[in-house]
């Protein structure tokens, strides 16, 4: 059995809709530990790795280990029901063919309940290696978000480079090239205008900005961004969830022939 | 040229 009671729940509307264009059906895992979510897009060229810990919830029992398969795109429908500020709560049997979905308004005034379906989803799941990073830039996610979209309209790869002056994006194409360098900033009034860079070795990769662009989805669940790089390893796309857990979204890079 | 490499080969199946 499964009962877990989410304060804030449209954190979850807010994981499901940063994925549900990249992964159409993925099984979302139960256990004691909390809810945790592992898939590579239909390509196998980018992998995501979601944990929203047991403490996060106000109240959470899971009797077993479970394995919910789920439609995105239907939980999806599901989450957009609930009211911005609803409390969400998840039941289910541990051999049932269903979740449920309970949403309360914050002034107990209003309570829904959808039921939604499960299926049998056969996935891989990948064991992803610890990594000592040569280079991880911790930025506001909305600058990500921007550099992704500016870039695209100008090419499809962009060189990721890290050296000692800074993080810089290259692009080109058809239009010409484009270059933004993000540069540490620890001194900016305000936290959520901060960049860290924590550089060991330079460290240079090629990746398709499709996936890139599709990752800045996460940027409503976080003020910062973190790409984790090391050479000739997948580039790794963090955003946390409050204190509550992680979205991960992992990029293979582009290599030679 | 540079090639897209998959998920697959740089993660170990489990």
């Amino acid at each position: 059995m499964l009962e877990a009671r989410l304060v804030q729940g449209s954190m979850l509307r807010k994981v499901v809709d940063a994925v549900k264009d990249l992964v159409s059906d993925a099984n979302i895992d139960v256990s004691s530990s909390g809810f945790s979510l592992q898939a590579m897009d239909t390509s196998h060229v980018s992998l995501i790795a979601m944990h929203l810990r047991a403490d996060a919830f106000e109240h959470f029992r899971c009797d077993r280990p479970m394995s919910m398969g789920m439609s995105l795109a239907n939980l999806a429908k599901v989450l957009k029901c609930a009211g911005s500020d609803d409390i969400v709560t998840l039941k289910a049997n541990d051999d049932g063919d269903t979740v449920t979905f309970m949403f309360e308004s914050p002034k107990e005034d209003r309570v829904s309940d959808f039921e939604l379906k499960l299926m049998d989803i056969d996935s891989e799941h990948l064991g992803i290696p610890d990594t000592d990073y040569c280079a991880t830039v911790t930025m506001p996610a909305g600058e990500y978000a921007r550099i992704c979209k500016d870039l695209s309209s100008i090419g499809d790869t962009v060189v990721i480079s890290a050296t000692k002056d800074g993080v810089k994006f290259t692009t080109s194409g058809d239009v010409g090239t484009a270059n933004v360098t993000v540069r540490q900033n620890t001194t900016a009034d305000k936290k959520e205008d901060q960049t860290i860079i924590d550089l060991k070795e330079p460290v240079a990769l090629t990746f398709a900005l499709r996936y890139l662009t599709s990752f800045a989805k996460a940027t409503p669940l976080a003020t910062h961004v973190t790409l984790s790089m090391t050479r000739e390893l997948p580039v790794m796309v963090e955003y946390a969830i409050q204190d509550m857990g992680h979205l991960r979204f992992y990029l293979a890079p582009k290599i030679e022939d | 040229r540079k090639q897209q490499g998959s998920m697959k080969s740089f993660f170990v199946q489990q």
